[in-house]
C-alpha cells in the first residue's frame, strides 16, 4: 500500500514539476508529505516564484493560485487516464499571459484526459487550442447551440 | 472512458440540445447567460447527481425549460469505453409524474443500477472531475488535508 | 423606525431600478420585503430579464449574478452616501458588453461613493473610467507603484 | 469621508509605495502577482481587521516583507472628512516586539481608541464595504435573510 502510494505521488510530483518549469521558468515548486516517513500525513504544497519568498499555495495571488491548483489538479488526473474534465470558466482571474500559459497545459493534457472547458468570449487561447468549439448563443428564449469541429474549419479554410 | 454526446431537453434555456464532443479538448463559448454553464450542469445531471446546490435551484420543477409543468426534462449520454463501445445513459425528470426515471441502453433501470454502470463501464468506470464557476479559488484554498485526501482518491 | 427603514428602503429600490433600467431595457427587477406588512422579514431579488423567467438572484448565470449584486451594493450604499468600495476584481466572470455596462454604472456611483477597484489589463472599460489609474508592476523583488490621474493625463495629450 | 493616501512600508512585495486616490474612481490595475491585492489589504489592515485569513496568512510574521524579523510593516491611511479635514491613522506591526502599534494624528494610541477614531471620523465615521477576490459570486448567493440584514445595517 505504501508502494502504491509513493509510485502515483511520486508520478504525480514528476508530471507536476514538468509543467511547473514549462509554465514558470526559474521558478520552484515543493510538493511533500509533511511527514515523509508517514504516508497517511498532510501533503504540503509550497512555492517559490523568481524573486519572491517561498509560501504555502493559500498565500499565492489570485492568478497564481489559479494556475498552481490547475496544473496540480491535471497532474493528480493525468495518472490513471481516465478522468474527464469539467472545468467552468477556472480562467476568471488569469490574465491574458497566464491564459495563455494555461491553454497550453490544458491542450498537452490531452493525450491523457478528455477535457470540457467553458470560456468567455475573448479568452482566445482557450478557443484556439479546442479540437471541437461549441457556440452558444441565446435567441428567442432558447439557448442555441452549434459544435464546430476545428477539423471542419480547417478543411473550410483551406477551400 | 469519454463523453461522446449529450442530447439536452427541457433543462433551463436548453429545449433541444445536441452536443457532440471529441476525446480531446472542447471549449464551450459565449457570453454572459446564453446557457454554458447549464450545459455543464445537464451533463452532471444525467451522471447522477443529486444535490439541488449544484443547480442553483430550490426544487426540481426550476430545472425544467421555463419552470413548466407539462413537459419533462430529460438528459442523454452517450460515452464510449477504452474498448470503444458505447453506452447510453438517460435521466429524466417529469414534474405531471413527479419523479426520475433512468435508462441505460434504452432499458429502464433502478437508479442504484444507474450509478453502478456508470461506476463500473468498460471495466474501469466513467469518472469526472468538475470545477463550478467560481469554485477554483476555492478550490486553491485547500488544506494540506484536503490535498491528501484528494490525492489519495485519485489513486 | 418603521418610516426610517421604508424609506431607506424605497431609495434603495429607486436608485437600483434606475441602474437596472439603463443596463438591461426591457427587462423587470423586483425586490421586496417577504411579507410587506413585516418591515423585518426578509428580502427577496427576484429578475425577469428579456425572454426568460422570472428567476430569485441564486438562479441566474454568473454574469448576470455578478451585475445584479453589484448593483444592488452600489444602491444600498448610495444612499448614505459615506461609505468607500473596495472592490478586488469584481468583473472577473463578466463578458465585455457586462464590463462596459458595470464601469458605466460605476462611474455613475462617484457622485456618492468613493471607489477604489482592482482590474486586470484587457478590462479597459474598468481602466477608462478612472480619474486616477494606480499602475501596479513587479520588478527586483519588489512592487513598483506609479499614480497616474486622468487630469495629467489629458493634459499630457494636449500638450 | 474619503481615503486621500496611503504609504505602505514593508506590507508584502510593497517595500516602500506611495498611493494618492481621489474622491472618485480609483483603478488598480496590472498581470498577475504584481501587488494589488496587497494594496488593498494594507487599507484593510490599517483600518484595524485582525483576521489573519482575510491576508491569506496564518501570523503577522507573513504579512511582513520577504517575512523578514528585523524591520517593522507600517500602513498610514490619510482621511479626509466631510468637513475637509485630514486624519492620519497609522498601525504598525514589529516582529521584533511583537506587537502592534497605533498612531493617531502621530500621537501613540491605544487599539481601541483608533477604532473609536475610525468610527467617529468627522461626525459619519469612515465606512467601507470591501469585496475580496473571488468573493463576488458568493455575495451574489446571499440568502433573502442575508440581504435583508445587510440592508439594516446600511440604513
Ligand atoms: N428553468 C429555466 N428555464 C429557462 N431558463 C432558465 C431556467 N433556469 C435558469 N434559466 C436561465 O439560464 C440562464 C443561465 O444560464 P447559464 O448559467 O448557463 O449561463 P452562462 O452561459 O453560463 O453565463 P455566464 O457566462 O454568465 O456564467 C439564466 O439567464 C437564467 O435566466
Ligand atoms: N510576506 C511577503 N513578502 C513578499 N512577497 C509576498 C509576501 N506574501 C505574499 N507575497 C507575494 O505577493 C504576491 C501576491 O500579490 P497580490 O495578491 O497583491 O497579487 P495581485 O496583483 O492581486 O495578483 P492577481 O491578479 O493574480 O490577483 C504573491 O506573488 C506572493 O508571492
Ligand atoms: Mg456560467
Ligand atoms: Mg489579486
Amino acid at each position: 500500500r505504501e508502494r502504491v502510494f509513493m509510485e502515483g505521488f511520486n508520478k504525480l510530483k514528476n508530471r507536476f514539476n514538468e509543467l511547473f518549469k514549462e509554465v514558470f521558468p526559474g521558478s520552484k515548486a515543493y510538493i511533500e508529505l509533511e511527514d515523509p516517513e508517514n504516508i497517511d500525513s498532510d501533503i504540503l504544497v509550497y512555492i517559490e516564484f523568481k524573486d519572491k519568498p517561498k509560501l504555502p499555495l493559500s498565500a499565492l495571488s489570485g492568478g497564481e493560485k489559479t494556475a498552481i491548483i490547475l496544473m496540480l489538479l491535471l497532474s493528480i488526473y493525468s495518472i490513471g487516464e481516465d478522468t474527464v474534465f469539467l472545468l467552468d470558466e477556472v480562467d476568471a482571474h488569469l490574465d491574458i499571459r497566464n491564459i495563455e500559459n494555461m491553454s497550453k497545459v490544458i491542450r498537452a493534457q490531452k493525450k491523457y484526459n478528455q477535457i470540457i472547458l467553458v470560456t468567455l468570449p475573448g479568452h482566445d487561447s482557450m478557443i484556439s487550442i479546442a479540437d471541437h468549439i461549441i457556440a452558444v448563443a441565446y435567441r428567442n428564449g432558447v439557448s442555441k447551440v452549434f459544435t464546430l469541429s476545428k477539423e471542419y474549419m480547417e478543411r473550410m479554410i483551406r477551400e | 472512458p469519454y463523453l461522446k454526446k449529450v442530447e439536452i431537453k427541457n433543462y433551463k434555456t436548453h429545449r433541444n440540445t445536441r452536443i457532440v464532443f471529441t476525446d480531446g479538448i472542447n471549449s464551450i463559448v459565449g457570453p454572459n447567460g446564453v446557457g454554458k454553464s447549464n450545459i455543464i450542469e445537464a451533463i452532471i445531471f444525467a451522471l447522477g447527481e443529486r444535490s439541488l446546490k449544484t443547480f442553483r435551484a430550490s426544487s426540481y420543477n426550476d430545472l425544467v425549460y421555463n419552470n413548466r409543468k407539462d413537459i419533462d426534462l430529460s438528459v442523454t449520454l452517450y460515452i464510449v469505453d477504452k474498448d470503444g463501445n458505447e453506452h447510453k445513459f438517460k435521466r429524466v425528470y417529469s414534474p405531471k409524474k413527479g419523479g426520475h426515471k433512468y435508462r441505460y441502453n434504452g432499458k429502464r433501470v433502478s437508479r442504484g443500477s444507474y450509478i453502478i454502470n456508470l461506476m463500473k463501464l468498460g471495466g474501469e468506470g466513467f469518472k469526472y472531475v468538475y470545477i463550478q464557476q467560481g469554485d477554483i479559488l476555492n478550490k486553491a484554498n485547500a488544506t494540506p488535508r484536503d490535498i491528501k485526501n484528494l490525492v489519495d482518491d485519485a489513486l
